[in-house]
């Protein structure tokens, strides 16, 4: 999808940052 | 039923039991219990007091503790309930519960907008909105020029902030996310619906029975 058309907080949902499943990785 | 103050190895800063906490989340003991060997985990990754830093969580989710993240900073903010630069388990679990399947959608609306409270204001505004873009694009590959991110920034903040005052409160922001219910998707995360499952090597001999 092009970014220009993407929403701005579902741009910044998909953030490392907030990715919590991390947290469970071994 | 059994006495978990026996364990020496549970009187650490901040540790409550695993029945209350249970009580007041989505959480079972025998889940909780299961959560408190992730919590020992992460929490003696650096430093083994007990207790989460916030290089802990980011060494967490990026393998490296000097990868300073705006998102995962607020995080670890919203997690340090107590504002004392730490994580007890208590925080820890209560905050993971809004994550939880089944924690109600109002309280995952909620937390991400003080997520994107940047300054806890009470109000999401244009400008934290555009430095979040600008953070998310200076950890991802995604390359956009000045105008794109203001055009981008501009038509999801008009989207949202119905009222049309510059900001974005909680209602509008209930109502947006509403629409979007994708928006808080990482909101949930599945493998708490059943830790002791997906997680086998986190599963200890419960002390307690659940009382489902």
């Amino acid at each position: 999808a092009n970014p220009v058309s993407m929403n701005a907080f579902e741009l910044i949902s998909k953030s490392q940052g907030l990715n919590l499943s991390s947290l469970f990785e071994k | 039923m059994g006495c978990l103050c026996s364990k020496n190895t549970k009187w650490t800063p901040g540790y409550e039991e695993p029945t209350i906490l249970a009580a007041e989340t989505p959480f079972t003991v025998s889940e909780v219990e299961a959560l408190y060997e992730l919590f020992k985990k992460l929490s003696s990754s650096i430093i083994d007091d007990g207790l989460i830093h916030k290089e802990e969580l980011q060494l967490a989710l990026f393998k490296n503790k000097n990868n300073r993240n705006l998102f995962a900073d607020r995080i670890f903010d919203l997690f340090d309930v107590k504002r004392n630069g730490v994580i007890e388990f208590g925080e820890f679990v209560r905050s993971l519960s809004v994550f939880h399947p089944n924690a109600p959608v109002a309280d995952k609306i909620a937390f991400a907008f003080r997520l994107y409270d940047l300054r806890n204001t009470g109000f999401i505004e244009r400008e934290e909105l555009k430095e979040m873009v600008l953070a998310l694009l200076h950890e991802s590959d995604l390359i956009l020029s000045d105008d794109d991110v203001e055009m981008i920034v501009d038509k999801s903040f008009k989207e949202a902030d119905t009222t049309g005052d510059g900001r974005i409160d909680p209602e509008e922001w209930k109502e947006f996310v509403s629409k979007n219910p994708s928006l808080i998707k990482n909101m949930t995360l599945p493998y708490l619906k059943d830790i002791t499952l997906a997680f086998p090597s986190f599963v200890v001999s419960s002390e307690v029975e659940d009382s489902e």
